[in-house]
């Protein structure tokens, strides 16, 4: 496979911190 | 902990101030935000860091909240970023390692800035290397997270694959210099590190800019 591994990680859920900016 | 207070010329201006609250002049002049958009992060700033212990302090559990509308649930990277934002490393997030940290994630940011915060989160252990076994740990933990499924003979050979490229002097590690080689040949691995929200901060939080008595 061609995956890069960074690519994989950067999909982390904990990196989105577009939540914050969310009203819950 | 304590909270000092302070206010503006106008007493119905007067607002609390946190620990740690620095003058948003000073945050604008050193990170990509305006004055005004400080201000609006620092509205931001106060509605998480109440959301539990309101003591005007990001804990780890109102971080996790923020992300992922709880906070109990653990997350390898989530807790990675948290630990950079605390840049006292005392175990909270105070206003100006706020605004510091996330000027890395503005669109506009450099990106060797995003790269040198994006080595620091993969550099598990603090040794100034991103070594094979922590770039493996990560994987893995993406793939627990995603409910993925793929073989340790998979994961090895993605990993494998990635340090053939990344590493270019073979010693089994990557050292910034080969990671900032890397991400300009794959912008793709700093995708994480730009947070398009930042760029309409005003907008999203307009209460506060219409009672700005700034002006950028």
């Amino acid at each position: 496979t061609n995956l890069n591994a960074f690519d994989i990680i950067s999909l982390s859920s904990g990196f989105d911190l577009s939540g914050m900016f969310e009203d819950k | 902990m304590g909270c000092a207070w302070s206010s503006s010329s106008s007493p119905s201006r007067r607002q609390r101030r946190a620990q740690g609250y620095e003058e948003p002049a000073v945050l604008a002049a050193e990170t990509s935000f305006t004055v005004s958009e400080v201000e609006a992060l620092y509205e931001l700033y106060n509605k998480l860091s109440y959301s539990i212990f309101k003591d005007g302090l990001i804990h780890k559990e109102e971080f996790r909240l923020a992300l992922f509308r709880t906070s109990e649930r653990a997350n390898l990277f989530a807790d990675r970023v948290f630990h950079l934002f605390d840049l006292k490393r005392n175990g909270v997030i105070e206003f100006g390692e706020f605004v510091r940290s996330l000027s890395i994630f503005h669109p506009k940011a450099l990106v060797s800035d995003k790269a040198a915060f994006a080595f620091k989160l993969y550099d598990l252990r603090g040794t100034g290397y991103i070594e094979k076994e922590e770039l493996r740990e990560m994987v893995v933990a993406l793939l627990d997270e995603s409910d993925l499924c793929l073989s340790d003979s998979a994961v090895d050979e993605i990993v494998d694959n990635t340090f053939s490229q990344a590493d270019t002097n073979g010693d089994g590690r990557l050292d910034p210099r080969e990671w900032e080689e890397f991400v300009k040949k794959n912008p793709t691995s700093l995708r994480n590190m730009s947070l398009p929200y930042l760029q309409d901060i005003t907008t999203t939080f307009p209460s506060f800019a219409t009672h700005s008595e700034v002006n950028d």
